[in-house]
Order: C-alpha cells, then sequence, then structure tokens
C-alpha cells in the first residue's frame, strides 16, 4: 500500500481540493483507496458528500481508542472508495494527547493494520503543524506538499519539508517528497516566475502537472462531489486526471 | 482602544491580508495602531517586512512570561504602526500551557496594560480553534470574520461564530462581529450567488465592501509591504481604504 499525506502549513492552498480529487480519480483508475481526513474542518468529509455533524465515529476515534480499526469508522463514498470522516471533536486531540507517549504513532499503527486492504491511502492535513500533521508524516511513506503562487505559500511549503526531513533523520524513516503547483493562472506574470521559481528551487520533486485555477473547484466542493462527478471535461478535472497519471506512474520508480 | 480579531477557521480566505492592510491603512489615517501576529506562520509579520528569523522576542513571550509587556516585543514598521512580531516558536503554546489556570486570558491581560497607548489594535489569527484564537476572542471588544466566496469558507465562518457566541455567553463578554467578503470575482456567476447568500444570512453584520481579487496582493505580500505602499490606485488597495473607513465611521455607533 502507498500513503501519501498531504500537507502544507499555509492555509488554503488546496490541500483539500488536491486529496479529495486524487482520491477519486485514483478510485475511478480501480485502485481501492482510503482517504483518511485528518482535518477538524472535515472539508474533504464534506466535500465528498459525508454529513459530518451527525458522526458516530470519526478519526477522532482511531486515533484515541486503541480498540477502533479503520474498518470500524470509514464509509464507501464511491466504488473503490473509503473515506475515514473527521469532525471537530478532532480538534482537542492536541491537548488530550499532550505528553502520552508515543502519540505521534497512532496513525501509523492504524494504517498498518489494514496494509493489504487498500492500494493506496491519502490524509488530508490541517493549516499546521500540530499532533494531526505529524502523526500524518510519520504514518505516510510519501508527503506530497501542495502549494499555490505566492510566497506565502512557499513560505509554508519550505517550513513542512524541514519538518519532514527532521522526521526523516530523527525516526530513520524513509520519506519521499513530491510538490504540486495549484490555482495556477497563466494570465498572471506573477504565477508564471511563480511557477519558474518553484521549478528551480525544487526541481525534480516537482510533479510535471500544474493544476490551473478554475471557479469549477468552488462549484463541485458546494455539491459535495468530486471534480471528475461534476464537470469532468474541464481544466481542473483533466489536472487531476493527469495527476493521478503521473503518480501512479510513480509506482515503478519506488 | 478598539480591539478587532480577524479570524476564521478555514485557511486561506484572506485573514493576513485583511489584518496587515487594514492596519496599514488605520496608520495612514493617523490612528496609533498595533497588530498583534498571533498566528506561528507569521505571515502578517512578514507581510510588513520584519525578519521573523531573527527576533529575539515575539508573541510567544507576551503570552508565556508574565513579565513580558506589548513594549518590550513590538517593533515600530510605519508611522503609527506597531507590530507584536510571531514565529514558529508561538506553536508550542498550546501544549505548554495545556491545563494551566487562566491561560486563555492572557492576551487580554497584556492588552488592557496598553489601552491608552494604541487607538486600534488588530489581532491576525491562524487558520484554527485554538488556544491563540481563543486567546484574540476573549481579548479583543470585536471580532472580523473573514471569508472568500467558498462554502468551505461560509462553513468555517459560521463555525467561528459560534465559538465567538459562547464566549459572549461563558464569560458575559459583549463582542461585535462584522463578516467581510474578500477574493471577490465578479465575472463569475459563483461569486454574485454567494455575496447573495451571505448577505442574506448575515444582514446588517456584513460590510458594505466587498474586497475584489486581484494579484497585486501577492506581489505587495512578496516585497513585505502593504498595498496602499505597493500599488495605491489598484482595485484591491481602494477596497481596502473604504473598508477602514467603515471601520472608522462605526466609531460613532458604538
Ligand atoms: N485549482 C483551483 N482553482 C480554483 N479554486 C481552487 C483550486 N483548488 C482549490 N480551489 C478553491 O480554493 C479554496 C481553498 O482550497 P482548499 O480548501 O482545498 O485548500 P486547503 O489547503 O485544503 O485549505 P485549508 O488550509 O483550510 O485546509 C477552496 O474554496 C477551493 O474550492
Ligand atoms: N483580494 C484578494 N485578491 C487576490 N488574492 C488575495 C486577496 N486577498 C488575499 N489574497 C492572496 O490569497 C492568499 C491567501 O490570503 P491570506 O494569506 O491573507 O489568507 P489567510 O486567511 O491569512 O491564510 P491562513 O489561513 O494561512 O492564515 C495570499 O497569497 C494572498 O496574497
Ligand atoms: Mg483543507
Ligand atoms: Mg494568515
Amino acid at each position: 500500500m502507498r500513503s501519501i499525506a498531504v500537507v502544507n502549513q499555509k492555509g488554503g492552498c488546496g490541500k483539500t481540493t488536491t486529496a479529495v480529487n486524487l482520491a477519486s480519480y485514483l478510485a475511478d483508475f480501480g485502485k481501492r483507496v482510503l482517504l483518511v481526513d485528518c482535518d477538524p474542518q472535515s472539508h474533504a468529509s464534506i466535500g465528498l458528500g459525508v454529513d459530518t455533524d451527525n458522526l458516530l465515529t470519526s478519526t477522532y476515534d482511531v486515533l484515541m481508542n486503541p480498540q477502533t480499526s479503520i474498518h470500524d469508522v470509514s464509509v464507501e463514498v464511491t466504488e473503490n472508495l473509503h473515506v475515514v470522516p473527521s469532525n471537530v471533536v478532532l480538534s482537542a486531540i492536541e491537548q488530550q494527547l499532550s505528553g502520552k507517549p508515543d502519540r505521534e504513532n497512532r496513525l501509523r499503527r492504524k494504517l498498518d493494520a489494514v496494509e493489504g486492504d487498500f492500494d493506496y491511502t491519502i490524509v488530508d492535513c490541517p493549516p499546521s503543524v500540530g499532533l494531526l500533521t505529524f502523526n500524518a508524516i510519520v504514518a505516510c511513506s510519501e508527503a506530497m506538499v501542495v502549494m499555490e503562487p505566492s510566497y506565502y505559500s512557499l513560505h509554508g511549503a519550505l517550513k513542512v519539508t524541514d519538518s519532514i526531513n527532521l522526521v526523516r533523520e530523527q525516526l530513520g524513516l524513509k520519506k519521499r517528497i513530491r510538490v504540486l503547483l495549484t490555482m495556477f493562472d497563466k494570465r498572471t506574470r506573477f504565477s508564471q516566475e511563480f511557477l519558474r521559481e518553484a521549478q528551480i528551487r525544487f526541481g525534480r520533486e516537482m510533479f510535471d502537472t500544474v493544476i490551473r485555477r478554475t471557479v469549477r473547484f468552488r462549484e463541485a466542493a458546494n455539491w459535495g462531489v468530486a471534480i471528475s462527478h461534476y464537470a469532468r471535461t474541464c481544466t481542473g478535472a483533466r489536472d487531476y486526471k493527469s495527476l493521478t497519471q503521473e503518480v501512479i506512474a510513480d509506482e515503478e520508480r519506488l
């Protein structure tokens, strides 16, 4: 099973949109996919139509209760795609696990237990460097750093890359880092210059695919569906499809 | 002194851009302004040109150390505008103050001590519902909920409004809430419909001013200056100037 944490401490750079649409296209390509919502905002859950106000169990239980497995909580949203939904209760975890030993390995242990049941696990992270993002980085073999063309987003991307490298050294865990640029608007010089700078800084870690800006993503989120089930031929849908093909092609290299 | 917390748990909806440009225009209008950066990302500090990698003291010290006053830490960035800068150290506060009594009143006490030295205090908040945002809500007499046209952002705005109302009831503190729409793109039907829906939901709490989308904000952030010192005549600058005039006009109503 491949597992990918979608991260950037900077808010609003396209993490949830990437997690939802990558997971959805991987499922469309026939992969068995698990999406874990590690953000108390629960937008990945909402973005796939899950009613997060009436959950009996959620990501919170997976992390807090040793008896709760991924399968006890996950919900099938489309064929081949299961979601571990979250809700606001998850924001209590930082304080409740404060000082507890091994608190950063909670998600890792639960994902290891379902290793054979899925081909891909995608973890959507909140815009912060706290315990939830840390659990996702430790649990996943790969990290996808999502950026939009902005100095603040680049600053966040560089910071989270530092944290991931720290985890590699301290825990001796192998982690691949890939970088994705979203909300690209080729009409502005700023975006063009930003892409050039990002390619210089991140080199081969950058995906070839760049996700172009389109209002279709907000519309799809409003309806609680992935872009491929809302506007399958729009630029944004084609871009996430080509990203998914790049991710699958990576399998040979691993 | 009026104090305004700029909030929304949703990431990337324009909180920092609003805090920086509102503070800067208030100072241009001759008000004595304090901007407190309560986000460990420190983008409000960076957006006003402060070097956050070499700070001796920061928001962290103001919240952790009873001896440290606002004046010990604040930096003058332009005439009439002082900033209490932050850096990544601030993200440790949630764990370090976990369980300590009175931890939500730390910022309030420090702002009360400088009540007579400033006309306005603006507090930039991180994209989360943790202790930092809670400190800002308790410390400030007003909250400005910032939204961009998106279902996720509206969801975040409604949640944070609930938290603010909870603080009002539990602590008996009077809090005014105002709502600002940013990144408005009048070419898309989605933005137009969103504005109409927001006006229905929030009514008189909505500012008349709407901040239009323009790439100039990313350019200004890249140079570490407010929009009025970068592109004073662009739509974005005029929008924040008119917002500031609305905020000042509110003084009569308070
Ligand atoms: N390529 C795109 N073009 C236009 N809008 C986009 C694009 N990708 C995402 N968006 C929109 O931008 C907003 C921010 O995206 P999203 O919520 O996915 O970011 P995020 O990083 O998950 O935010 P947070 O930090 O709050 O978790 C959403 O309203 C989303 O619909
Ligand atoms: N009116 C606007 N038009 C276009 N871009 C904007 C506008 N306002 C802000 N931006 C850009 O959008 C991005 C997000 O804005 P900003 O960082 O202020 O949001 P935020 O809510 O503070 O994010 P976070 O949740 O990470 O703190 C930034 O790159 C900023 O330059
Ligand atoms: Mg998100
Ligand atoms: Mg911000």
